[in-house]
């Protein structure tokens, strides 16, 4: 059941955007962060195959089924987690990057990111004044069960609130900044492990580029409905 | 025959500061490519890395980590731009079939850069939380080493560091879409060269006429999570000059243990 074909048509020199048909899975086993349960994760691969020419591409990626839900609690003001339905307490590292020289490995990601869990941690926060981070990052992430607060491009200190105060406005081109921010989006989403996008580090981005994070990166209404069998 | 995938770009790669390079692009990709060798101001780089990796690499400057150190490595504030913009250099072999299309991807530059390929310039815009993608199937060599050659700039606004320090220096870098520690912070000291360099991978990918672009999968779950529903979308691009019709396939596998895969 989990194997599923269509058929499309690409006009020359042409692109589409093809959303298949939804693939039902009778009980997926799930992904669960570091101490609720297992990091399930299934591979999901896509292929394409064109007429008189045969395989003509194909994309793999290691895929978590999981829900991860987070509202700010009315009473306490704090952002409460919740993963497949069941709350979660939320113990976090501070991440800031691997190198100061971008010396990234991948043999770096594992042992830091293994570290966390064996420290009992279930979430990462990356630090605006660092990295989007990279997929390799996000992958062991994915293997080791920690959740991912992911901060864009914006810190207090410089974009506004820092002493000299500065960038009242964030940097001087918000379409790169909104380009850049939608292009990490399309390379980091598919990962089980990403949590939550954050505006900055102790600072709200301007109202523009909020505002257009905050629609880029709402649920896509298609998701919303209850899908009847 | 080239395999339809991606090859990492990850060796053989030289570097050069670009004010000690007097040949331009085309002439690197064409008639005079980089060598090294005792006068030649090309040396082995590290990439996927930055301006100041590759230099370390080379032990042409101490370890910014170790001691003082990083008092005696010039700041770009103080030997201004040029000083850190360096030319990155390597070949690479590629040879496609009829109806294959080759990319070139960079999944990031820190902060432009202008690519020479087998002496064809494309300029690649700003910003360092991006990937760029460039289709060169028509300028490969089918039968030889491609030339492929990247001049790196740094950020626009590197700023400068105030003689107190500071988080995030002068806060100048905040103008450009970079990391802003680099100026320093209360636990990193500024990094020189603003950490110009092609910090992320670099690879060649191979494809027939039709490619898939950026995969989004969503998950749905109802009835208790019993019930759930895989979601895709992928955008796909013809390259050819027909209408192409393909059969595109999703399967989702399930590892379980000792290797037993569920399809």
């Amino acid at each position: 059941e989990h194997l599923h074909t269509e058929n499309v048509l690409i006009p020359a020199r042409g692109n589409i955007h093809h959303t298949f048909k939804p693939l039902y899975l009778y009980k997926p086993e799930l992904w669960w962060p570091n101490g609720m349960g297992k990091q399930n994760l299934y591979d999901v691969l896509i292929t394409v195959a064109v007429k008189e020419f045969g395989e003509s591409d194909s994309w793999m990626q290691p895929f978590g089924f999981r829900k991860i839900e987070s509202d700010i609690d009315s009473v306490t003001g704090g952002r409460l987690f919740k993963i497949n339905g069941e709350p979660i307490f939320i113990r976090g590292g501070n991440w800031i990057l691997s190198d100061g020289l971008l010396r990234l490995s991948k043999e770096r990601y594992r042992t830091d990111i293994k570290f966390h869990a064996d420290m009992n941690m279930n979430m990462i926060r990356c630090w605006g004044g660092g990295l989007a981070e990279r997929p390799e990052f996000y992958h062991f992430c994915d293997v080791y069960g920690l959740l991912v607060w992911q901060e864009f491009w914006i810190t207090g200190d410089v974009d506004g609130r820092g002493d000299p105060v500065s960038n009242p406005n964030g940097p001087l081109d918000h379409d790169l900044f909104l380009l850049c921010a939608r292009d990490t989006i399309k390379l980091l989403r598919n990962h089980p492990s990403l949590a939550l996008w954050v505006g900055g580090n102790e600072q709200v981005p301007p109202e523009d580029i909020n505002e257009a994070l905050k629609q880029d990166l709402r649920l896509h209404p298609y998701f919303t409905t209850q899908l009847l069998p | 025959m080239a395999q339809i995938g991606k090859t990492l770009l990850d060796s053989g790669w030289l570097a050069a500061r670009s004010t000690e390079v007097n040949d331009d692009g085309e002439k690197l990709t064409t008639t005079n490519p980089p060598s090294l060798g005792p006068k030649s101001p090309w040396m082995e780089a590290a990439v996927p890395g930055t301006v100041l990796g590759t230099l370390l690499k080379n032990k042409s400057i101490p370890d910014p980590f170790y001691g003082l150190e990083n008092e005696t490595i010039t700041d770009i504030a103080d030997s201004g731009r040029d000083y850190y913009t360096f030319w990155f250099s390597t070949q690479f072999h590629c040879k496609r079939l009829l109806n294959q299309y080759v990319h070139l991807n960079f999944r990031a530059i820190n902060y432009s850069a202008e690519v020479y390929l087998n002496g064809h310039e494309i300029v690649l815009p700003k910003g360092m939380f991006r990937r760029h993608t460039l289709d060169v199937t028509d300028i490969l060599r089918p039968d030889s080493d491609n030339l492929l050659a990247v001049i790196v700039h740094p950020p626009d606004h590197p700023g400068t560091i105030p003689p107190q320090g500071g988080q995030g220096g002068d806060h100048e870098i905040g103008k450009d879409v970079a990391a802003q520690y680099v100026e320093g912070w209360d636990w990193i000291c500024p990094i020189r060269d603003r950490n110009t360099g092609i910090w992320d991978e670099v690879s060649i990918s191979v494809t027939g006429p039709v490619r898939i672009i950026d995969p989004h999968l969503v998950s749905t779950f109802y009835d208790d999570y019993e019930r759930a529903y895989l979601h895709v979308t992928a955008e796909l691009e013809n390259k050819s000059t027909w209408n192409a019709e393909c059969s595109v396939n999703i399967q989702v596998t399930a590892e379980l243990e000792n290797g037993v895969c569920l399809v």
